[in-house]
């Protein structure tokens, strides 16, 4: 069939021009379907309008990418030559299932623990890890009482070993950063690069459980009324990967070229959990920029 | 035939509607000279607006044009563009004058929701033409 369809794409060839859609246009002549041959951008499109259908995104996780591309793209389209940051690629994963475990001792109205499952397997070999986190959104239907300190316990759950279905041995990864939030915050992202960086890239599927244990900055007044129980101040996160796309087909901004040449700068040593009023994060790079100038 | 003279000379020079700079340049270069051009399009217009979130419009841009005959360094040719066109004009008319190409581009940031629901930034190269050459 791929050589029928070879042919029949060469006996189009003749009116190729006139009548054929956009994306038909960018088939490789021979009809074969080689992946590396077309730029992920129009290898989308040569699957034409009718291809596999496409998952509905997060609003939530849209809304927070559309934020990211506005701090480093013009209108245009045209990336932003003042940004300080080496990724060409940035990648937003929600996950595929998640299981509520048992409610801890936590306080009430903060997300129950939680086991996620993230597929990665749009990440491509030519992409390289720089830095991952996992992106909160804070519900601000609840009213906070005060601010309230966390620590992050996040436990990676090796890949099931191939032929096994439950995931192979934890091992525990305890993020002891504090951070408070309160209502200005939108946003908080816990830095997980340490921890996935061995495993993005050899492994299309990350298991792991996340727990919050939270204190109030102030004592709880009796007359206080906690935010019910049952909605969560934090909305189960999203996976974002920053990727340098190491292909030819890639931008490679400047100041990645040069830092090509030196050994590629570890993930940031910020401590690992921030949390992001709107738009703070775009101002963070372009403090960051300075001082690294 | 003197007052046919002076009307004459009562003609203004230049039209009015064209200026100086357009009317010198009519001598000194050809009419429709290689240069870049627009083409503003919408993603949506291209039915791909459904996975192709930003940017809202693209101007990939395009060349087009005669390339003079001493296409020199004005448009960064190299000494083979001359060669071709003396080819063409003198020896043989079926080898192609030379063309009106890009010769340099720039990047495009697109935002993509991927078939599995995910979402991508990505940085391409080589999307958008920003010179024009004749090769």
């Amino acid at each position: 069939s791929q050589a029928s369809r070879g042919e029949a794409q060469i006996a189009a060839g003749a009116e190729l021009e006139s009548e054929a859609e956009p994306w038909s246009l960018l088939q490789p002549v021979d009809g074969r379907d080689r992946s590396g041959f077309l730029p992920p951008l129009f290898k989308v499109l040569s699957d034409g309008p009718g291809g596999a259908p496409r998952l509905q995104p997060d609003s939530r996780a849209l809304h927070y990418m559309k934020k990211l591309y506005k701090a480093y793209a013009t209108k245009d389209g045209i990336p932003k030559s003042n940004r300080s940051h080496l990724y060409n690629t940035v990648r937003l994963f929600t996950p595929c299932a998640q299981h509520k475990q048992a409610p801890g001792d936590q306080v009430a109205g903060i997300l129950p623990p939680v086991d996620l499952l993230f597929d990665l397997d749009r990440v491509t070999a030519v992409e390289r890890l720089l830095k991952s986190v996992l992106l909160y959104t804070v519900n601000h239907s609840v009213s906070l009482p005060s601010a309230v300190k966390c620590a992050c316990n996040l436990v990676i759950k090796e890949p099931a070993p191939s032929g096994q279905s439950l995931p192979g041995a934890p091992h525990s990864f305890t993020l002891n950063s504090q951070f408070e939030f309160g209502k200005k915050h939108r946003w908080i992202e816990v830095d997980v690069t340490t921890l996935l960086q061995p495993l993005v890239g050899s492994n299309k599927k990350i298991h792991m459980s996340v727990n919050f244990t939270c204190t109030r900055e102030q004592p709880r007044r009796p007359s206080a009324r906690d935010g019910p129980s049952d909605v969560t101040l934090l909305v189960s996160p999203s996976l974002i990967l920053y990727l340098n796309d190491t292909s030819a087909r890639a931008h490679h901004s400047r100041l990645s070229l040069h830092d090509a040449r030196r050994p590629s700068p570890g993930p940031d040593q910020r401590s690992n959990v921030s949390a992001y009023p709107v738009g703070e994060e775009a101002a963070e790079d372009g403090r960051s920029s300075r001082h690294r100038r | 035939g003197q007052d046919t003279v002076v009307s004459e000379l009562k003609k203004p020079l230049v039209p009015a509607s064209l200026n100086l700079s357009d009317y010198f340049k009519q001598f000194l270069f050809p009419q429709n000279e290689c240069e870049l051009h627009d083409f503003r399009l919408s993603f949506s217009q291209l039915k791909w607006d459904n996975w192709i979130v930003a940017p809202g419009r693209y101007n990939p841009r395009y060349c087009k044009g005669d390339c003079p005959r001493a296409a020199g360094h004005r448009y960064g040719s190299v000494a083979h563009t001359m060669v071709q066109n003396i080819i063409h004009e003198t020896l043989d008319p079926s080898v192609p004058r030379s063309s009106c190409v890009p010769a340099r581009y720039s990047p495009l940031s697109v935002l993509t929701v991927e078939p599995d629901g995910s979402i991508a930034y990505k940085e391409y190269e080589d999307m958008i033409a920003t010179k024009c050459t004749c090769r």
